[in-house]
């Protein structure tokens, strides 16, 4: 779509704009296309077909600009998942999905149901600890998050599990009570598993908007995070935000969501990412 | 914010008594900016700059003693009216029971609200029945028992081997024969680019003949919130917007993009996880938040 044109203020202008559609934000839309317009002059450039891939190269670096890409398992040590993210954003089926993965490998996976808050949340993540062939930890409706956790650290400890994921309550960001919660469980965790390799990843829908920054900022101030989750990228939302995170905080998008179905999981491609952003 | 980047550009009019082209592209550049990082999608934010720029070139800025305070005045008014009108009605069927569909993209809200309009309804004296049309989700048809234990309203449910279209319409038979006034349907959440289940939610719809086809919208849903409303539009002819999850700190720019995509009422917001958080909508509320 851009080849055979001039280079000028219209096409820089109609390069930002699909940024922008793609959710990538205004700053860091004009960082992208400041970027482009610099390499444009320094290396010459007059064919317009051109643009698109370095445009493509900037934004494959800044999602790798850090060193903590990618995720694996580490062998011979309990290795702790905590999912966390506002409501709704796929946590649950998440874990479902990286549970069937991983209890697939042959590891051995457990399941911590911390979401006692919400209705039918133990059910939902048991149905899910059923299909990928898992143990579930879990309490009644109400019990105090913290007890599941603590429980779970040490039924993963006990049983030499090789992984344990642990599932938290959709919260709103600007929710001190709830982000306090979090603290305490990511306090209990380090309490109980201390061997442990742990990551605590935000779940992220691929439709939000600019409040991801926001979910980014103030999760990552309660609880050290160490990765994205992208999900509902089957969609027809491009999920540009995470370009703007991985730039401000580093934080790496680990895996992505394409599907409602326990393998719509994959591992996070960034030059995959940012070329179908074009698409 | 938006005003004091207002006030500063439009300072520049004092003793002048016109402002330049470039002072005004530049005020209209503002407006577009905050809308966008609001989170309206950027056709809706350029059609709206250009509405404000016919009253921002107008007498009523030029001639006034506080321009860049008169430009703010005008976007918030323009953005208000653009909103609509503040309301929390549903509408009646001539024929009861009034059906109510509540549809939306996977993880917006629908259950929650389906089990927060139906308390609200209880309170008002109605006889609501909730239907659970969910049967792909895991728990889908519990959560919404739970929902239906907690506030004491019944919940219609076939398990989870019967097909939607089904349930919802042996839920509607069910309804006329308890005397229950309102039912509402509660249905999985999907993709608007899935032709299956959309054609699932029509075929839901012709059979049960809704008065109010609610599109359960997640206030943080950022560009692409244009392209989902205009499709569950185009497919449903939807009556109304929930706005869901109004009690972060997302600036909630989907609202306007949503209202101006379809054209119809945001009719509640969500702004709790407890089923009493259900409120109207409030245009100038909503209007103040987007500009923050
Ligand atoms: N299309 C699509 N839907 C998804 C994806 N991931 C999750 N979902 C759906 O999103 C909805 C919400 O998923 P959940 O796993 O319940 O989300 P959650 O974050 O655990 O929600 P809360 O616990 O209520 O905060 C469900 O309908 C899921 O099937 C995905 O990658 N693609
Ligand atoms: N804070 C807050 N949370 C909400 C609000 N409305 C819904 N939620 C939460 O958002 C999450 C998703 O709500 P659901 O009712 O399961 O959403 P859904 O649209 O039915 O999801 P699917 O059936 O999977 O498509 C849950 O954690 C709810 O408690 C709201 O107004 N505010
Ligand atoms: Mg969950
Ligand atoms: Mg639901």
């Amino acid at each position: 779509i851009f080849s055979g044109r001039r280079i000028d203020a219209d096409l820089y202008e109609e390069l930002e704009d699909i940024l922008i559609q793609a959710d990538v934000g205004v700053n860091t839309s004009l960082a992208l296309t400041e970027r482009l317009r610099k390499r444009v002059k320094e290396e010459k450039i007059a064919d317009s077909s051109q643009l698109k891939p370095i445009l493509v190269q900037e934004m494959t670096e800044m999602l790798t600009a850090n060193e903590k890409n990618g995720f694996e398992l580490q062998p011979g040590r309990l290795n702790i998942l905590i999912m966390v993210g506002v409501n709704g954003a796929g946590k649950t089926t998440t874990i479902g999905k990286i549970a069937s993965r991983y209890s697939g490998e042959g590891k051995k996976v457990l399941l911590a149901a911390a979401d006692t808050f919400r209705a039918a949340a133990t059910e939902q993540l048991s149905e899910w600890a059923k299909r990928a062939g898992t143990d579930i930890i879990r309490q009644g409706e109400g019990a105090d998050p913290g007890a599941v956790v603590f429980d779970a650290c040490h039924s993963a400890v006990s049983r030499k599990c090789d992984l344990l994921i642990v599932d938290t309550a959709g919260r709103l960001q600007n929710k001190n009570n709830l982000m306090e919660e979090l603290k305490k469980i990511g306090k209990i965790i380090a309490r109980e598993a201390p061997e442990a390799s742990v990551e605590t990843w935000l779940v992220l829908d691929a439709g939000t908007g600019q409040n991801a920054i926001s979910q980014a900022k103030l999760f990552g101030e309660a609880v050290f995070l160490s990765g994205l989750v992208l999900t509902k990228l089957d969609g027809t939302a491009k999920g540009g935000v995470v370009i703007g995170i991985a730039n401000e905080s580093k934080l790496p998008v680990k895996m992505i969501g394409v599907g409602e179905g326990i393998d719509d999981l994959r591992e996070f491609d960034a030059q995959e990412f940012a070329t179908a952003l074009f698409g | 914010g938006l005003g004091e980047r207002l006030q500063d550009i439009f300072s520049k009019l004092k003793g002048k008594g016109k402002l330049s082209e470039a002072d005004v592209n530049e005020a209209l550049r503002e407006i577009r900016v905050a809308l966008l990082e609001a989170d309206v999608n950027y056709k809706v934010a350029k059609d709206f700059a250009a509405k404000v720029k016919e009253r921002a070139v107008g007498s009523e800025v030029l001639q006034s003693l506080t321009p860049g305070q008169q430009v703010v005045k005008i976007v918030h008014e323009e953005l208000t009216a653009l909103m609509g009108a503040q309301q929390a009605k549903l509408q009646v069927s001539p024929k009861p029971p009034t059906v109510v569909l509540m549809v939306g993209l996977q993880g917006s809200g629908k259950t929650t609200t389906s089990g927060k309009i139906a308390l609200w309804l209880k309170g008002q004296g109605k006889r609501p029945l909730l239907a659970a049309a969910d049967i792909y989700r895991p728990a889908a048809i519990k959560q919404l028992e739970v929902l239906g234990e907690k506030t004491d309203i019944p919940v219609f449910s076939l398990g989870d081997q019967v097909n939607p279209v089904e349930i919802a319409t042996r839920a509607l038979e069910h309804a006329r024969t308890n005397g229950n006034d309102y039912l509402i349907v509660d249905t999985a959440g999907r993709l608007h680019i899935n032709e299956e289940l959309m054609q699932e939610l029509s075929a839901i719809r012709d059979k049960t003949n809704p008065t109010e086809i609610l599109l359960v919208v997640d206030a943080m849903a950022g560009q692409d919130a244009v392209n989902v409303a205009a499709a569950f539009n185009e497919q449903l002819e939807i009556s109304g917007v929930v706005l869901t999850k109004l009690d972060g700190d997302t600036r909630g720019g989907a609202a306007l993009s949503v209202k101006a995509v379809t054209g119809k009422p945001i009719k509640f917001t969500g702004t709790g996880e407890k089923l009493e958080a259900l409120e109207p909508f409030y245009p100038d509320r909503m209007a103040s938040r987007i500009l923050g």
